[in-house]
């Protein structure tokens, strides 16, 4: 389960609020994965007090509301990818971006499918630059795209250009996982599916042993 | 960017690193009583299973805050869920989220549901609101009822540590948590038209985690 709290003290109309604050959800806490298992209680509750003074924002068109908009994406991605990043027997944080698909729903769907292998998020912990099951997840989330226009990278190491397997040096691409893994670090998948303006990102964390072993423990 | 404070309950869990996007802000202590009006508290009430890690929060705005919830798509929604949507299906503000971790007062059926009652009744009386300003989030075991008596027990105490300072905050972040291993609280200052807000926020989650809210 996740809950949150979210608390402000910019001005804002009740449904402004309530429309910004689901904006901001959905590019952070609705872009986590640990484990595919939607909780019961998943809760975020967002209050402003409006005591600061500041001009009340009754519109999202507004200057004020993508100011205050992009405080709160940032509040909640912070928070966000902290969870991600400490999930469960997890070793480090994967971050997922997605460029290049028709719009930002799409992209972050692909996305979150990756972040969401349990074949991808255990070849990263074992260390394994698979992009091959990296592909695949892309492949099922569901989104349409040319498969001769993806492209992945793992960091900096680029695997596959244009739908073809690239050849790359394996050892740096593993040790790339592995020191992310030794400091509790981020590994970056660059994804790109064509040529489209839509960008969206996920974060995961690794599958280790680990998290079967704090799940077989701790019981209804 | 990480966070080096010497956080309340950060004896149990430390402070989680945040990673924040850049942006026209900076990031400034505080979590959620960084934002003008707030107040928060965490404490030890008796609701975990084993150990002695605080287990109840409470977090208040000394104001009609305007509020906003994002709830589970699960259909099996625990009550405190089902009780917040309805809350915020009545009212736009809100002045108060009181949180136990240890049971997530899911699956819990029309007893559950009572519970939910009980203690927003209980913390509302106990600040002079009406039990509809009060919002109400559990985490934990799921299928398990709420420990209720030890939870009422401890509410004229939680009420009484309520603090706008960071060790209200961070205390708040460590009692939200269950099998997390750090304790997630950021917050930033920004402008607005021109004047100075802040927004912050604590989360909580480690496992059990594929949010799908609306």
């Amino acid at each position: 389960t996740m809950l949150g709290v979210i608390t402000t003290d910019a001005t804002v109309t009740g449904d402004i609020w309530r429309k910004m604050v689901q904006i901001a959800v959905n590019r952070s806490f609705n872009q986590i994965t640990v484990d595919g298992d939607t909780s019961t209680n998943d809760t975020v509750i967002a209050l402003a007090s409006g005591i600061s003074g500041s001009t009340r924002i009754s519109s999202l068109d507004s200057d004020e509301a993508q100011q205050l908009q992009a405080c709160l994406d940032a509040v909640m991605q912070g928070l966000a990818k902290s969870i991600a990043w400490d999930g469960e027997g997890a070793t480090c944080l994967i971050e997922v971006t997605v460029t290049g698909a028709n719009n930002e729903m799409e992209a972050a769907k692909i996305a979150r499918s990756v972040a969401s292998s349990s074949l991808a998020k255990a070849a990263v912990y074992g260390r394994d630059p698979n992009w091959g099951r990296i592909a695949c997840a892309a492949g099922y989330a569901g989104i349409p795209f040319n498969p001769n226009e993806l492209c992945i990278s793992l960091g900096d190491i680029q695997l596959m250009d244009g739908g073809q397997p690239l050849p790359f040096d394996r050892a740096a691409a593993s040790a790339y996982l592995r020191q992310a893994g030794e400091i509790h670090g981020t590994v970056e998948i660059h994804i790109s599916i064509g040529s489209g303006e839509g960008r969206g990102r996920a974060w995961g964390c690794d599958l280790s042993y680990d998290y079967v072993k704090i799940n077989a423990e701790y019981t209804t | 960017v990480s966070l080096s404070t010497n956080a309340a309950g950060a004896d149990f869990v430390p402070p989680a690193p945040i990673f924040l996007p850049e942006g026209p802000w900076k990031l400034v202590p505080g979590g959620v009583t960084a934002a003008k009006g707030f107040k928060a508290a965490g404490m030890y009430g008796g609701l975990r299973a084993k150990g002695e890690k605080p287990d109840l929060a409470l977090v208040t705005c000394d104001v009609d805050a305007i509020a906003a919830g994002s709830f589970t798509t699960n259909v099996v929604a625990a009550a405190p869920v089902v009780y917040c949507r309805h809350v915020l299906d009545i009212s736009t503000t809100a002045r108060a989220v009181l949180i136990n971790a240890g049971q997530a007062n899911a699956a819990t059926g029309d007893a559950g549901y009572q519970d939910v009652i009980e203690c927003a009744s209980a913390i509302a009386k106990l600040l002079q609101l009406r039990a509809e300003e009060v919002l109400i989030e559990s985490t934990g075991v799921i299928g398990h009822r709420i420990k209720k008596e030890a939870l009422l027990n401890s509410l004229p105490k939680l009420v009484s540590l309520l603090s706008p300072t960071v060790e209200g905050a961070d205390s708040a972040a460590v009692a939200i948590t269950t099998t997390d291993l750090v304790s997630k609280s950021v917050a930033i200052e920004s402008k607005v038209g021109g004047v100075d807000i802040r927004v912050g926020g604590m989360a909580k989650g480690s496992g059990m985690i594929h949010p799908n809210m609306a």
